[in-house]
């Protein structure tokens, strides 16, 4: 099961929530693969790989540049969860000149899909070729939502997208499966006022999970403190109930 | 005085930041040209445009394919800022494609520059040819800085491809010219820790302004209401103390 984790909108926890996944989904005895599609490549800093260790072995740059196998790519990280690395690099390989050009990520997760029980993929906050890829290689698609400004025009946006996708045949399964509200503040009118407007238009998909601000989680970004993850604060407990719903809803055949 | 405000992590404040310099030296006298150069467009929805607007107008995409004339295209928004709206569809600008490519902007706003005290562009949370255009068009660079995780690997990136405009002499003088810490949590350790690291690398350009995190300015961006910047919360004062700074480093001749 391959699941794109995407939003175009910038920081509102899509790294987190699929590092926050990736290591509960492994912990409830999942064989998981993460892989970052974004040239920033946070996802690949919070897991523990550097930028020098990553551009010296296989990455998603030379995937993508056909330098490397897929199969050799793969790399154990904390908590079990396999890592297909980024390098800042990735922003200027040539992906607009390859042939079927949205979907080279599909090619290139083909041989590793059974390998593992769930593939999941950071994009970038953007709706351009690395984004479109990671849209096209997807069974499915998890929106984080952040209860804040631009988050509905967002949705919509992305929603436009996939439909094209669809349209196109890129991949005539694209679709939202499944919206997390993210840094949600239940102190805040707005917070309410979003998370209703996002519930009304799309409220079977949203996950009961909501994942609270919570300091612990930023501080896993800082730090990649696997522990953070694995400890009782609000927002830690939020995304063990969100992989519990993310296996029910998919996993669990 | 073409000043761009850019940072390819997502979330950081671009767009505020940008809102709220503008509604505030516009108050303070300067004639304000806003050039919203990312295709989500939330600067342009923050202003009070929407999409349908913008699309029946000139717009950084009928300017970036040469369709209208950029002394057409700005229109007047509220406190008198002038803004050069976006839409969506200038992510399918064929910019690739384009003679000297990463001088479009700076060649649009070439007969607007004397007609402005100060042109603020905001950027997308990429290092894509769009923020290309937006760096080579600058006099300097404001850089928001979430006080958060990947703020510092952010921050040596961007440089490294303001670096990259200045050997190449796309933009000799690219440079960061202001950090402005955003979203700042006194109360957290991580924000003293992340802020700290900021100011001992680059503690000579840092704004004395630090913008601490405000539900009025996550308001302002759902709402658009410019009474939320002009008022007196924690976070309006300090944009104003920001705006003051940079006239007085910038513009004030
Ligand atoms: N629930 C939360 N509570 C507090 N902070 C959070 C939470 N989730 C994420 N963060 C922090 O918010 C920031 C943005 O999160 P993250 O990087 O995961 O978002 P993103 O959508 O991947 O961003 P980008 O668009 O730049 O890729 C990071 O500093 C992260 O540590
Ligand atoms: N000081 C602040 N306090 C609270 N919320 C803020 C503050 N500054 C910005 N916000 C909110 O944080 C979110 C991100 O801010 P903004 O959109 O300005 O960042 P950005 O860097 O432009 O994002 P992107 O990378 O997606 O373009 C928005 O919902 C905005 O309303
Ligand atoms: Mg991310
Ligand atoms: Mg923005």
């Amino acid at each position: 099961m391959i699941i794109t984790i995407a939003n175009q909108k910038g920081g509102v926890g899509k790294t987190t929530t699929t590092a926050a996944l990736a290591i509960n989904l492994s912990r409830m005895g999942y064989r998981v693969l993460v892989v970052d599609a974004d040239a920033q490549a946070n996802l690949t800093t919070a897991l523990g790989v550097t930028q020098e260790q990553a551009s010296d072995r296989p990455n998603l740059f030379t995937l993508v540049e056909e330098i490397d196998d897929p199969k050799d790519a793969p790399m154990e990280t904390a908590a079990r969860v396999w890592l297909i690395p980024s390098i800042n690099g990735l922003a200027h390989a040539d992906l607009h000149n390859k042939m079927d050009r949205e979907r080279i990520l599909t090619r290139i997760l083909k041989p590793l899909a059974d390998k593992y029980d769930v593939i999941l993929i950071d994009s970038p906050p953007s709706l351009g070729l690395l984004t479109i890829n990671a849209l096209a290689a997807a069974d499915t698609v998890i929106v984080p939502a952040q209860t804040e400004a631009f988050a509905v025009d967002g949705l919509a946006q992305l929603m436009d997208t996939m439909a094209a996708l669809r349209r196109y045949e890129v991949n005539p399964n694209c679709d939202i499966g499944g919206v997390v509200l993210t840094m949600y503040d239940g102190r805040r009118n707005l917070d309410k006022r979003v998370s209703s407007v996002i519930l009304e238009a799309l409220g079977d998909v949203v996950f009961s999970a909501t994942i609270p601000r919570d300091v612990r989680l930023a501080e896993y970004g800082e730090t990649g403190d696997i522990s953070l993850i694995e400890g009782e604060s609000n927002g830690a407990v939020a995304y063990r109930a969100l992989a519990k719903e993310v296996s029910e809803r998919w996993l669990r055949t």
